[in-house]
């Protein structure tokens, strides 16, 4: 493993979004991983929607909560391309679902994997480098109050409520750390990142790990 | 929705000024992460949590562990 990989520095990260006040953070983190696995291919960086995926995810609740796992299920079962955000916007409130007919572009879901890595942090380094940034869901309730610095305390695992999207580790430094994107907006945490100490299962979050291919 | 109001607001801001004099001042030794005033400030933590943390956990396989076998002898 190198010591220090991040995908953002190959340009296949989109920017951090803000759900605003919508529950959405299942649909943002796994349509983040969507985008990512796009441009991993060699394809453009696409902003891609997220309300399609709050509005047609039939077995989630919108910006009233959900599962990424649930959501990667949908995708992968329906097939369904997800469409450019400009093409259906971010509203920060359920939706109807809207269709598209086969020929509008869009990506779809190949396939993806969903893991337990606890007590296997390094596996789940190699499961980044190999297929783009994973999502996790983590206990972010001391979240609240994060300014910077590296999370190593005050959240426990097997209490998780906040899916977000992890895109790199750093291992340079005295304490190692996951590199992990939030969906609160650029002015939380560190340009909107959190960092994470690894190998501990800090937050829980190597217990729900996914990873999407497209 | 909540109902909000000054004093409601002045309230969540006053406990979240105490809580993060508690995450600052943690026993640890080795504590980086540092805690404030930001945009959820203004916010209990209960509806903090039931506006952000809406995603459900699920339960994962866990990562099968590859087994390493020792190499033989060979020439």
């Amino acid at each position: 493993l190198p010591l220090r990989f991040d995908w953002r520095d190959k340009h296949v990260v989109t920017q951090v979004r803000s759900q605003q006040m919508c529950g959405g953070c299942w649909a943002f983190s796994v349509v983040g991983a969507v985008e990512s696995a796009h441009a991993i291919q060699g394809e453009p960086l696409e902003v891609l929607s997220v309300q399609q995926v709050l509005d047609c995810s039939y077995k989630d609740d919108g910006c009233g909560g959900g599962s990424p796992l649930n959501a990667l299920r949908w995708l992968n079962k329906t097939q369904v391309k997800l469409v450019e955000d400009s093409e259906y916007p971010f509203k920060a409130q359920n939706g109807l679902c809207r269709y598209f007919s086969s020929s509008q572009s869009g990506v779809s879901v190949k396939d993806y994997t969903s893991h337990d890595f606890s007590e296997q942090e390094d596996e789940m380094a190699r499961a980044l480098l190999t297929f783009g940034p994973l999502v996790v869901v983590v206990d972010a309730v001391s979240w609240q109050d994060y300014l910077g610095g590296i999370i190593q305390h005050h959240c426990s695992s097997g209490e998780a409520n906040h899916a977000v999207l992890v895109t790199g580790f750093d291992k340079t430094g005295r304490i190692p750390y996951w590199i992990v994107r939030n969906s609160w907006g650029r002015s939380w945490g560190v340009d909107g990142y959190a960092h994470v100490k690894m190998g501990s299962n800090i937050c829980g979050i190597a217990d729900s790990v996914s990873a999407v291919s497209v | 929705t909540w109902s909000r109001s000054r004093g409601r607001d002045a309230a969540a801001f006053r406990e979240s000024l105490r809580r993060h004099r508690f995450l600052n001042s943690s026993p640890w030794e080795n504590t980086t992460a540092f805690y404030g005033v930001n945009q959820f400030s203004y916010l209990f933590p209960e509806e903090f949590k039931a506006i952000y943390l809406r995603s459900k956990p699920a339960m994962f396989p866990r990562q099968p562990t590859e087994m390493y076998k020792p190499i033989p002898n060979v020439p």
